[in-house]
This record gives C-alpha cells, structure tokens and sequence, in this order.
C-alpha cells in the first residue's frame, strides 16, 4: 500500500468519525437509477467502515458534505480532464478535499447480467478503490488489491484485501468490531 | 478449400481506450529501439508520473532511451510485473488496461512481507 504525499488523512477529533457524503444534482448519468446508484455506494462505503471507526453518512447538501461525487465529461475544471470510454475511469482527491469524480463517458454497469456491452465497467468497484484515495490511500502493486490502479472491463474488485485493510488501518486504527481472522480466512478460500 | 477474392478483417478494439488503443505496436521494444509513435507512450508515463514533468510533451522524441528504459522498470515495480526494462506483452496489456487517473508516483510506498 502507499500514502499520499505527507500521509493526509482525515482528522475529525470524534470516534468513530462520521464522514457525509452526497450526490451533484446534475453531473449524473441517467441509465442507473439513482437510488440504485445510492445502494452500491453505499456497500463501498460500508466496507471501509467495517475495517476502521469511520462511519458515511449520506446527505442531501451537496456543497456542505465531506465527499462530493459526481459523473462528469472530458475537461470539468480540475485540471484532470476525463478522456472518454475507457482509459482513465475516475479519480478523487487526497483527503481532505473530498471530490470523487466518474467519467461520465463509460458505461457504468452495477449488474452485468443486464449490461451486455464489452466495455461495461462495474462502479461498485470504481467507487470502493475511490473511496480509497478519499481516505489517504495511495496505488499498490499488490494486483489483488482494490487499490491496484487498473480494472479490467467486466470485472469486479470489491472485496478489500490484506493489503488495503493495513494500510487504511494504519490510518485511522482498526474497527472493533473487525477481525483479520475472518479476512485471511476469506482471502485462502478464494486462493484456494 | 476456395478463399474469397478480398478478406476483410475485423478487429475489435471496443475494450480499449482510444488514445492508447494502439499501443500494441510497442511490444518487444527496448532500449535503443525506435517506433514511430512511442512519444504518445512517454505522454502517458508523464501522465501518471514515470517520468518527470520538465519536459514539454512536443519534445518527446519515439526513441528508447535511457531515461525511458528507468521509467517503464520504475512502472513494472510499481504495477508488480516483471522488471525486464522492455515494453513486453504484459506490460503493454497492463498500460492499455482502464485505470484510475491519480498518479501512481505522488505516494509513499510501504512494503509488507505476508
């Protein structure tokens, strides 16, 4: 795993800390309803907090939230512009600016029984490796891991791995309630 | 067995981001080589930050060379493929694959042996 230059990260003084998170109003996409949108970001977002005491809270004031995601095209004024189908798919900002940005020109699936297209690319596993760099993580070689920098179409990387998990600990500590047994037992049975 | 007059092939690059589509045709270069085009290549090193940003992108040149071979291995390391320092068909595969654009060198690495 690795950091962003410096470490940020986010430094509410509470625990657990409570991060809000909402949705532009109008830099959407209009094939996935939103509140089907809503569910896979909000199981991307539980999975970061089950592993460290962060909580996400959705909130309808946009301009207020921590992260604020929306799906834009090509140049949206933040220096990164987006390049269309396939290529670069996203990028967000080190904490703690909290802008989570999809291009708006893939096609983003969150089912791939009903999108039938080769270059369907699952955001659910776009938004769990974002939420990543919204927390303070860096790219890692570990190719397993969510934080891997590259996603195949038609695939999904949901589940966090060993190397994501330690890394955002070492952040913001562990979750209580997690425990690295259940981790390393999900891990072999899926190298098994 | 009777073959057509004409053959048309069809190739399907839809998988494939337009800009780096073709950058198929870089497979097996290494240092010394010369292919027209691998400055596009170099853009995208530039990109996400395998080589440094001083140089103006008009001035890449489509040569292999030393400065380039350090960027694709530094890119191998970072991407856990095999170091060779040439363009073989894994990391070409691996730089046409979509990805994330934040850079992949702005981070601190930590490594942990498992």
């Amino acid at each position: 795993y690795s950091y962003f230059y410096g470490k940020p990260r986010w430094s509410r003084r509470m625990s657990p800390m409570t991060l809000t998170y909402a949705f532009s109003s109008t830099d959407m996409i209009d094939y996935i309803s939103l509140s089907d949108i809503k569910l896979v970001l909000k199981r991307a977002f539980s999975r970061w907090s089950s592993v460290i005491p962060v909580n996400f809270k959705e909130t309808d004031k946009y301009e207020s939230a921590d992260i604020r995601i929306g799906f834009y095209h090509g140049d949206h004024g933040d220096g990164e512009a987006f390049d269309g189908a396939l290529g670069v798919l996203a990028h967000s900002f080190s904490p703690e600016n909290g802008r989570f940005h999809l291009d708006a020109a893939e096609t983003w699936a969150v089912d791939f029984e009903t999108v039938k297209s080769r270059a369907a690319i699952d955001l659910e596993s776009v938004a769990t490796h974002e939420i990543g760099h919204i927390l303070g993580l860096g790219h890692t070689s570990v190719k397993e891991a969510v934080m891997y920098p590259s996603l195949s179409p038609r695939t999904k990387k949901v589940d966090l791995k060993i190397d994501d998990v330690e890394g955002v600990q070492a952040l913001y500590g562990s979750n209580p309630n997690f425990k690295f047994s259940s981790l390393l037992e999900s891990e072999n049975s899926s190298n098994d | 067995s009777i073959l057509p007059d004409k053959v048309t092939v069809i190739t399907n690059n839809s998988t494939h981001n337009a800009t780096w589509h073709d950058f198929t045709r870089f497979i097996d270069a290494e240092m010394g080589s010369h292919v027209i085009g691998m400055s596009e290549l170099k853009k995208y090193f530039t990109r996400f930050g395998y080589l440094p940003m001083t140089i103006s992108d008009s001035n890449f040149t489509d040569n292999f060379d030393t400065q380039f071979k350090s960027a694709v291995t530094l890119y191998q390391t970072k991407l856990g493929l095999p170091v060779t320092g040439k363009l073989d068909s894994d990391t070409i595969t691996t730089i046409m694959s979509p990805r994330c654009g934040v850079s992949d060198t702005a981070h601190k690495i930590h490594v942990t042996k498992h």
